[in-house]
């Protein structure tokens, strides 16, 4: 049983160093175990240093530095056992635009070897994606799909702007 | 293997029957706050996932059933079909599309509701789902699907609830 | 105690009323007591109905709808003991371009009787604003203060499209 | 009254001196992530509100001191001033600005650090502070600072802890 855990563990952690180093272009990060020795008597630590930072504690980083790390940590455990099918639910609210920008480049790398479907209010995402479906709710209370919605259009969701990168 | 369709009909907001075909690689979904889309999540879980209803932000399964809206009476019964592109036999059926159904209707009984199972349109069971999407290693348990609050929960949780994230895949 | 209680929850309750009408442009809500003959041994529900839908459960509304529903509680609660100062850490997170701009033009109008700050990275947030103060951050981990940040230069923010409301 | 000016000196990731004028109405505050805009919000909080460490995101009061960020040395003191403009004297102090400093210094002693309290330069002492505050109804505990997070701890939380949240009011 810990054997098992530690090679999980081990491989993890692999995955999230080099995630957390290419989303945050340049920081660094690792897990650790509170007791080495019984892994299973005590909990799963994450470290994380920003690009040009000192390393603090998870909860001294900031909202979108937080949200960074966790993404990371998802991403890592779902590069331990590849699927075929990925679904991501506004992953990308906290981060900045350049951070976000980061995450959809990232995904649209896996998605060479996987089905992607990222649910998002943000157009640097909607832009690295391949295609887009509009979800809307007419007076009806009834959801209704539509297809090659207009970016433009979207106006009434947060967006950089069309002339900006 | 790939997700090639979704249908819903009176699966929550989803009233009128409505198709969402998709493609390979990258596709992202967006629309208003409201519009419906984790209503989309969930019912991809919920064919997927049929062990638990928390994961689909409902307390009873008869809450995925259209409520009416605005001003149209609630509906009886909701279903949601995920086809699937089955060219390389991932799932152990030996057909290029595998079409998975799933119904709640609302009933008399203790439960409150019936719940069937279908693949390609012939009756079956959660047990036959079950083994179909592991071999396809398909799971509605894993982070293959983030759902809306999932980062923030991890940012939130104890090292040690960390921790089991990890027992789980072990 | 009792009496106490109950008159300040039916003051905020009338704000709550009010302030969610108006941020989700029509639709209602209002707050209820698990037990209301003895209201400290119970919980407090929040019911809301955002406009043209079916009263559903707080855990069954989107993401938006929920975060709108809180941060109307929070200005109700505001709104009862009114103090001269306020500050909002992104409490636009979670919302689209139309709700974020509600809430923009909400505090613009509450601003005119006591001082609001507010950290957001929405153009429509900024642009509704009086002042805008930029922080960032050079290589050296040290923050900055920048006074009048073109907003253009935030292009790493989200933000809506200069030429879209 | 509103607050006229934030200064700050080695509080978190501000190294340098900073001043921060404010003036009536509606201040938007932005910038990336990890730029420091929160780390304003605890400036203010670490003035107004002394009583809880909890409120500013630190272990202990001296993670507030500026760590040296990417190659500078530690500092071992930090010191934020709010300074308010009181024509109406809402603060019972006869004088037209009142400025109230707040210091952490590291220490030798038992707690390791040093708190210091200051009202227009002249010492003072945190009860002095709460009196003042307490006049002038601006309160670190009540909702009027809310920060990151909190809104999505008011979507999870029971329907117990939102009613406390009430009583504390009452
Ligand atoms: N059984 C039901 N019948 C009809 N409508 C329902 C039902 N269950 C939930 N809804 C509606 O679905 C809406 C929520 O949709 P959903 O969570 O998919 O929004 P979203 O597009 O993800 O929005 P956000 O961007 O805010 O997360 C709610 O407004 C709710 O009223
Ligand atoms: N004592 C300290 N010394 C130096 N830097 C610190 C200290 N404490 C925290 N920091 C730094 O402050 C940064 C967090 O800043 P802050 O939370 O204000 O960001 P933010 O601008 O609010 O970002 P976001 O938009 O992501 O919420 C972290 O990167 C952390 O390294
Ligand atoms: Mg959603
Ligand atoms: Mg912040």
């Amino acid at each position: 049983k810990k054997v098992g855990f530690l090679k999980i563990f081990g491989g993890i952690n692999e995955n999230f160093k080099k995630t957390f180093a290419e989303l945050s272009a340049g920081g660094d990060a690792e897990l650790l175990l509170e007791n080495e020795e019984d892994p299973l008597s005590g909990g799963l630590i994450i470290k994380a240093r920003p690009k040009d930072k000192k390393v603090v504690r998870m909860h001294a980083l900031s909202g979108g530095e937080k949200s960074l790390t966790a993404l990371s940590f998802i991403f890592a455990i779902q590069a331990h056992e590849p699927s075929p099918f990925y679904l991501l639910d506004e992953v990308d609210m906290f981060l900045d635009g350049i951070n976000a920008e980061n995450v959809a480049k990232a995904v649209k790398r896996s998605s060479k070897n996987a089905q992607f479907i990222q649910i998002s209010l943000r157009k640097v995402t909607l832009k690295e994606s391949d295609h887009i479906i509009g979800v809307t709710m007419q007076r009806d209370g009834m959801s209704e799909v539509v297809f090659k919605p207009n970016i433009g259009d979207m106006a009434d969701n947060p967006a950089e702007p069309a002339d900006q990168p | 293997m790939y997700l090639k369709e979704i249908e819903l009909e009176n699966f929550k907001s989803f009233a009128r029957k409505t198709r969402i075909p998709l493609l390979h690689g990258y596709t992202s979904v967006t629309g208003p706050n409201g519009a419906g889309k984790s209503n989309v999540t969930d019912a991809i879980l919920f064919v997927l996932g049929p062990k638990s209803s928390r994961v689909i932000r409902a307390g009873k399964l008869t809450d995925l059933i259209f409520n009416g809206g605005k001003d149209k009476k609630p509906a009886t019964e909701c279903k949601v079909s995920l086809i699937f592109s089955n060219e390389d036999r991932l799932i152990p059926i030996d057909s290029n599309i595998v079409k998975l159904t799933r119904v709640v209707r609302v009933s008399e009984s203790a439960d409150g509701y019936y719940s069937y199972f279908y693949v390609n349109d012939r009756k079956s069971s959660l047990g036959e789902f079950d083994s179909l999407l592991a071999n396809a290693r398909i799971s509605a348990d894993g982070y293959n699907f983030v759902q809306q609050g999932d980062i923030t929960r991890i940012v939130e949780m104890s090292n040690l609830e960390r921790r089991r994230i990890l027992d789980d895949i072990a």
